[in-house]
């Protein structure tokens, strides 16, 4: 009698996960804007079999979105997964895999992201930050200004904007927006990139050469700015406040 | 009313009983969630 097939894998089994792990490694690896994401939950799996030690895997995953953006080097294992009350981002990924002798490569996949729901987050937590469109213009206005200052502060070289990867308001304890956006090196200080900004070039395309930085305008009661920019080739990096107000 | 009892002990039968501490498998999948679900 021919042998019963196997049992169908479970999601939580540990092939699954194994499976589930490279795929999200591949994502992120493939992923050249936004954030990191790391696994939630596998939602569904099914093995195709196409001859001995040769499956076809296709998996179902929910990820969620880490605080690390996707150019830094931090290892996926210590990103932070965003809390639901920072306004979680969830991606959803069809990925095929095939598996022979026990080593997977991806075949494809395919992944959309999208916000949690702002009114199930505000229903939970009123004051909670709200995600805001990325071209909003009092975003882009938050951005530059932040941009700005952190040049100005640090003439010996000059970033430029990258792309924004977040922005948020928040209306207590006071009217403030978040931003959080990705710089590269250029080959201009800060004095000639005043001169003439078009001719600063961005530095060789190493993760060295790039950054990420955050920071916090208040709007009232009183006009505030913080920014911290991080270089990922450099130590952490400094934090600047306006002049007059608090450093840390 | 007799064929009413003769209803009511088969279902009885029907019941297999469950060893004390019985957990039943989780659902192949979805699979668990590690962080929270939105």
């Amino acid at each position: 009698a021919p042998a019963a097939p196997p049992a169908p894998l479970g999601c939580d089994d540990p092939e699954s996960e194994a499976a589930a792990e490279f795929a999200v490694n591949y994502i992120n690896g493939h992923s050249h804007h936004g954030y990191k994401f790391a696994l939630n939950r596998v939602d569904n799996i099914r093995v195709v079999p196409q001859g001995p030690n040769n499956d076809i895997i296709l998996l179902e995953l929910d990820l969620l979105e880490t605080t690390c953006h996707i150019l830094s080097p931090t290892p996926l294992v210590n990103c932070t997964v965003r809390s639901f009350t920072n306004h979680a981002v969830e991606g959803d990924c069809d990925v095929k895999l095939l598996k022979v002798d026990g080593k997977f490569s991806v075949l494809g996949s395919k992944c959309h992201s999208h916000a949690d729901s702002a009114e199930d987050i505000v229903r939970v937590c009123p004051d909670c930050p709200l995600l805001l469109s990325l071209n909003n213009t009092d975003v882009l206005a938050a951005v530059t200004a932040a941009l700005n200052d952190y040049n100005s502060q640090n003439p010996d070289g000059y970033l430029k904007l990258l792309e924004i990867g977040r922005a948020t308001m928040q209306h207590l304890p006071s009217n403030s927006m978040s931003v959080e956006f990705a710089v590269a090196a250029t080959n201009c200080t800060a004095a000639e990139a005043k001169a003439q900004v078009e001719a600063c070039q961005l530095l060789p395309e190493d993760q060295s050469n790039f950054g990420f930085c955050t920071a916090t305008r208040v709007i009232m009661p009183t006009e505030k700015l913080q920014v911290d920019c991080q270089l990922y080739g450099h130590q952490p990096g400094v934090t600047y406040s306006q002049p007059g107000q608090d450093t840390s | 009313p007799v064929a009413k009892r003769a209803v009511a002990e088969a279902a009885q039968h029907d019941k297999v009983p469950r060893p004390v501490g019985f957990v039943p498998p989780p659902p192949p999948c979805p699979g668990r969630i590690r962080y929270f679900e939105i």
